[in-house]
């Protein structure tokens, strides 16, 4: 009852949003009350819910223009909502000198973790300030990695990242799983990345791969989640398998 | 002669790196002098060149550890690198108070402009400072756009953000051009976008599309560019053809 998990990772382009979105809906549909934070700038997750009519965000939330109640909003039964804006792009200088700047949104989702059975954070493509707050307020980090070459360089990086988050700042904070996404049986290249991962995250990694699926792509156009789009295809079976696992691990 | 160049989208996994390097490589196999700056804390860039062993970066750079000169290491025949490390994802706040801070790589790059046909710039997926700095040491930016609806949304921001930085910055930025990357005619998606960005941008966009080729991203891993990896490649056409129309606008 009541986790904060947090999809990150600062390589940019790896199904960070589209996963939060599908774990998010998964879960609920799996009979869970969620919330769903964007943390992005970009807002990709708020557009990838069709949501576009609010007044608050997670930029007010954390400038304390607006309490936490003011900036949750109901997407559908069981699923909430904190959207972005682009002014979040400048929280680096607007927060960079406030004390306990990593604390701020802890502090915010502490206050109504109890009412949800989930809360997940989508983190933007980079490891400053926004993306430490993500982790400060979190239980678990689930780590979305595409099955190439690029993306696998990163994962030390992020270790250590993690490391001192728990060091420093989150001592209950570890790593709640790592998956990999956008992968496409037929390349070589995604076969020697997952070898790769394995060697490097072990029992962390999920058994469930997230198939490379152009339904996933398409479904945000239409602001629906892949069970709502494409229920039989490839990645609402790969997600719905996901959350199943997330599911049996943290209940 | 002499022209800086940015590669920027703060979509994450569109295709900035990648573009970098093989558009970088191909000025150079058209009897150009080349200098990539990898300005991005992940250091795709770096390692897609192969490139493990140096003294100093970007970051070095930018904090004054070190000036130009130390900063340039030579990859190849008239190719050459300003490596990155992951310090630069502290920058925001290292640099935040500094005055002038978007001035710096402007500054710096300015002094050896002169020696290079292009400098090219390989920006992070985010509109923090290191992007800011890039588009201000910049004549041109050139935008990789994912041939996808979620990479699509940010166009109208990252014009937005050229405007602010243009009328208050750097008067002489413009957009370069836009291409399409990663693209697959199959995908009806795919076709779709075409049209929005066409719309969007006009005679902006380039007459190449940079079509879905595994070899772009197998290339990264022996640390070698789609030309020397795949020469026969969809990869290698699509951005010798690119090369082609930006040599005949800017040279
Ligand atoms: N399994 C998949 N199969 C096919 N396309 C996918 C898959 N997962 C994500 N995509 C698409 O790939 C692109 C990148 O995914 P997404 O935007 O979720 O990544 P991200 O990590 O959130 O990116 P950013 O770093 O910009 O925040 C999007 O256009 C998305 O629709
Ligand atoms: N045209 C293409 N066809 C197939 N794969 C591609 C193509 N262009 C890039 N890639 C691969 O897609 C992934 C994303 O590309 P790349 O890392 O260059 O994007 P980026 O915009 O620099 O990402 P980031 O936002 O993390 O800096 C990489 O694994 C790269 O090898
Ligand atoms: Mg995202
Ligand atoms: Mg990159």
């Amino acid at each position: 009852m009541g986790y904060i998990f947090s999809l990150s990772n600062h390589k940019g382009g790896v199904g960070k949003t589209t996963s939060t979105l599908n774990i998010g809906a998964g879960l609920r549909n799996l009979e869970n009350k969620v919330l769903l934070v964007d943390l992005d700038p970009q807002s990709n997750l708020t557009q990838s819910m069709g949501i576009t009519d609010y007044q608050n965000s997670s930029y007010t939330l954390l400038t304390k223009r607006s309490n936490i109640e003011e900036s949750i909003i109901q997407h559908s039964d069981n699923l909430f909502l904190i959207p972005s804006e682009l002014n979040l792009s400048g929280m680096e200088i607007e927060i960079g000198s406030v004390p306990e700047k990593e604390f701020i949104l802890k502090n915010s989702l502490d206050s109504v973790k109890k009412e949800f059975d989930y809360i997940i954070i989508d983190c933007p493509p980079a490891l400053g300030v926004l993306t430490i707050n993500a982790l400060v307020a979190s239980d678990r980090i689930f780590l979305p990695i595409q099955s190439e070459y690029l993306a696998v360089q990163g994962m030390s990086k992020i270790s250590d990242v993690i490391e001192k988050v728990k060091e420093r700042l989150n001592p209950s904070l570890d790593i709640g799983g790592v998956f990999l996404t956008q992968f496409d049986q037929r390349r070589v290249l995604n076969r020697s990345v997952l070898e790769a991962v394995k060697g490097h995250f072990g029992d962390k990694l999920f058994n469930t791969i997230i198939r490379d699926n152009v339904a996933l792509a398409e479904a945000p156009v239409s602001g629906r989640n892949i069970y709502e789009y494409a229920p039989k295809s490839y990645g609402a079976d790969d997600y719905r398998s996901l959350c199943k696992e997330i599911a049996e691990k943290y209940s």
